[in-house]
């Protein structure tokens, strides 16, 4: 259901994922 | 750290020595940005402590059309500030033990 995207960008390799929810407002 | 809405942290633990460490950025703030973003999750990328520069970074997920153009000093300078405290604290770690 997370499944990550993997995106590469001139060699450097790019894991998308779902932030958490725990971590999107953390103040 | 500034506050830029974009959100940078270790994706492991630091061990204090590799200088290649696993980084996760995602925003937090919509607002704070300028262009409009496409809302894709947390990047999870490995960042070279030694060699590389964010700004180069920042310019790569631009690149890669996370982010815009106009948004590029943002995300290079979120990444740098915590770049900075990782090697603060490793600073500050090795010096405790001398």
């Amino acid at each position: 259901s997370s499944a990550a995207q993997v995106v590469h960008s001139a060699g450097r390799r790019f894991i998308v994922s779902p932030v958490p929810e725990s971590r999107l407002r953390e103040q | 750290a500034e506050d830029t809405g974009v959100r940078v942290e270790l994706a492991e633990e630091d061990d204090g020595k590799k200088s290649s460490i696993a980084l996760r950025l995602w925003v937090e703030d919509q607002k704070k940005l300028k262009g409009k973003y496409k809302d894709s999750g947390a990047i999870e990328f490995t960042f070279d402590l030694d060699t590389e520069v964010p700004e180069t970074v920042a310019q790569e997920m631009v690149d890669s059309g996370f982010f815009l153009e106009i948004d590029v000093k943002i995300v290079g300078k979120s990444i740098r500030d915590r770049v900075s405290l990782i090697k603060w604290r490793r600073q500050r770690s090795t010096s405790a033990h001398n």
